[in-house]
């Protein structure tokens, strides 16, 4: 496909590179951090699992949220570049699309690095008439970051 | 930092406070991930009671075995083949197979410590709010026993309301006790529940009457068993486990 939305797709690829935050930023009052070098960001790096802590507690929530304070939900960031063999977890796909993006660079983006293996958690809390609930949800936790 | 990148995490967070807009933006978020609504706001005794204790002793027993099993379905395995300690064997097995458990606390109760001539316990509970698309698998009803000095059996039943202000009532469970025993009591309410979350309007109490083995009836309090004027930690409740029969769904917005 040569529709526009590949077009967006690498100006919006192209403006987070050139400075813009990425979307984890906007919520790192409630996420807690080993570091604060924020020059790494702008920084191409290989596709790798990213940390991001969800804070119930800072979120304000410890009169209903029973247990955990929080969890770490981590996140996936980082280039999918040539070759992809040496970036963890490639899909075969990713490989594909790798070589379409070099055919076609402007038009085909290439592979994206998103979470390959996600894992559950269960959350312990009060509803509105001070039941308790206890609820698993899954695929909360990056387990494993890859190209897609 | 160091910590991290040798696990293979890399972290590049800056942390800054939120200002209050991007605040409930990321609450409203959080609670959509949850597939809530809006935010509870329970009214809470200042005492901890008896099913937030329990369903603690659940959580931390589902914790642990997360935290050895990356992987959900072998944590779910692993619970089937052990028996968990802080709950029994009978809950354990629920557990293997719920993705929600549920805790109702007691409405109404016809206690005989108040109720000097009334034979039997009266105890009603709201099962309306059960989340859409959960399917209820089991259901327990607990009720603790406290240690009487006459160490005599007795029969403990456990009856359906069928219909208000007559004494239509329908068996669930029976269980054999002893003067002696202590600790919480359960019993079997599974199809009852069931019917109450299909139909709430049905919902009209359950009833537990004790025996003695020549079949005479007596107060439940006289046994031990605790009711609404006994301590907030030992109030019985339900406890429901169900099924997700679908994956969440987060609406549109």
């Amino acid at each position: 496909s040569t529709s526009g939305k590949h077009w967006n797709l690498e100006k919006a690829k192209a403006s987070k590179e050139q400075g813009e935050l990425p979307i984890g930023n906007l919520t790192e009052s409630f996420m807690s951090s080993s570091s604060t070098n924020a020059g790494r960001r702008f920084l191409k790096q290989a596709c790798k699992k990213h940390e991001l802590y969800v804070s119930f507690r800072d979120l304000g929530w410890q009169d209903w949220i029973i247990a955990p304070e929080g969890y770490a939900a981590y996140y996936c960031d980082g280039e999918c570049a040539f070759p992809l063999n040496s970036y963890m977890n490639a899909t075969n796909h990713a490989i594909v699309q790798t070589l379409v993006h070099f055919i076609n660079p402007d038009t085909v983006p290439k592979p994206c690095c998103a979470p390959r293996e996600l894992q559950g958690i269960s959350v312990l809390y009060f509803d509105d008439g001070a039941n308790v609930i206890l609820k698993s949800y899954r695929n909360m936790v990056v387990a494993s970051c890859g190209c897609h | 930092a160091d910590s991290t990148l040798e696990h293979g995490i890399h972290s590049s967070f800056v942390h800054r406070r939120l200002r209050g807009q991007e605040r409930r933006e990321i609450q409203k978020e959080i609670l959509s991930v949850l597939g809530l609504s809006h935010r509870p706001r329970p009214h809470l005794h200042e005492k901890p009671t008896s099913a937030p204790t329990f369903m603690m002793d659940l959580y931390n027993s589902v914790n642990v075995r997360e935290e050895k099993n990356a992987e959900f379905s072998i944590f779910k395995q692993f619970l089937r083949d052990n028996e968990i300690s802080v709950v029994g064997p009978q809950e354990n097995h629920f557990l293997a197979d719920a993705d929600l458990v549920m805790s109702f606390v007691n409405l109404l109760e016809n206690d005989t410590e108040v109720c000097h001539q009334c034979y039997s316990k009266e105890l009603r509970f709201n099962l309306a709010d059960i989340p859409v698309g959960e399917q209820l698998t089991a259901a327990e009803l607990r009720i603790f026993k406290n240690q009487i000095p006459y160490n005599e059996t007795y029969q403990i039943s456990v009856y359906q309301v069928i219909e208000e202000n007559t004494s239509k009532l329908l068996k669930l469970d029976t269980q054999i006790i002893y003067g002696s025993d202590i600790g919480w009591l359960t019993f079997d309410i599974t199809s009852t529940s069931n019917a109450w979350v299909v139909n709430p309007q049905y919902s009209l109490g359950l009833q537990l009457m004790v025996e003695t083995i020549d079949h005479r009836r007596i107060q439940p309090g006289f046994v031990g068993l605790v009711g609404r004027s006994g301590p907030q930690e030992k109030q019985p409740f339900i406890v429901a486990f169900f099924r997700s029969e679908t994956n969440h769904l987060r609406s549109v917005r």
